[in-house]
């Protein structure tokens, strides 16, 4: 219920009007909406219980390595009542055919991936919203000072989703278990994300704002 | 952590 109270309210991209539609003006909408998104994320860890009691290195390290599965995962959610479209943002939907212009075609089959998988488990909002915090929390940096510490929020956040299957989801004892499942593809996808747009940022041709492009470095 | 500063500078934030 506390990571429920948690999510965030919607996102807009809010395309650029005046600019000229090109796949630079695609990329540039899409960092910039991750740029704010970032900084929603970065609140939204806060009121995960137990996060604000991990020192403030521990908490820089594990919004560092996990910043691209949530915001997948966020998308991939916002995309699960679609057909074979992403929905970045409520307002910006693509589909094959504006990833492939774009440049995001591999990243926009990984992603569909995804939803496939969560679409047969018909996911619930409670479901995705612990698997988000589990993403966060089982990120697997290689700067934790305190991993004890982060092992009690693992802990803690695997008890939260067990409960709820074991209430909510009684006729499939596996249930939590295919959920976890799911996390090595989206760590797949994330990492696949990163490495395109800090190649993006190395080409320099897309505007990124500061927080999106500290957060590409702190990855690759 | 110098080179972090807008994720240390939003962690810190108390909102």
């Amino acid at each position: 219920s506390h990571l429920l109270v948690a999510e965030p309210e919607k996102i807009y991209a809010m395309p650029d009007p005046t600019m000229p539609e090109s796949d630079i003006k695609a990329l540039t909408t899409l960092c910039d909406l991750a740029d704010r998104e970032l900084v929603v994320i970065i609140g939204w860890a806060k009121h995960i219980p137990g996060f604000s009691a991990l020192s403030l290195g521990d908490q820089m390290s594990l919004l560092q390595s996990a910043w691209m599965e949530i915001l997948i995962l966020s998308i991939v959610f916002r995309s699960l009542p679609y057909e074979d479209e992403l929905v970045y943002a409520e307002d910006y939907i693509m589909d094959e055919e504006h990833s492939r212009l774009t440049g995001l075609l591999d990243l926009y089959v990984s992603i569909l991936q995804l939803v496939r998988k969560y679409k047969k488990l018909k996911v619930e909002k409670e479901e995705f919203v612990t698997l988000k915090a589990i993403a966060l929390a089982n990120s697997d940096s290689m700067h934790i000072e305190d991993m004890e510490a982060v092992q009690k929020l693992q802990d803690a956040l695997h008890e939260a989703l067990q409960d709820y299957e074991s209430s909510q989801h009684q006729e499939d004892p596996r249930r939590a278990g295919k959920l976890l499942m799911t996390l090595p593809l989206l760590r797949q996808t994330a990492t696949k994300a990163v490495q395109h747009f800090y190649s993006i940022k190395v080409q320099g041709k897309v505007p990124m704002h500061k927080l999106f492009l500290e957060m590409l470095e702190a990855k690759v | 952590k110098e080179k972090h500063k807008i994720l240390h500078r939003l962690l810190q934030n108390s909102t």
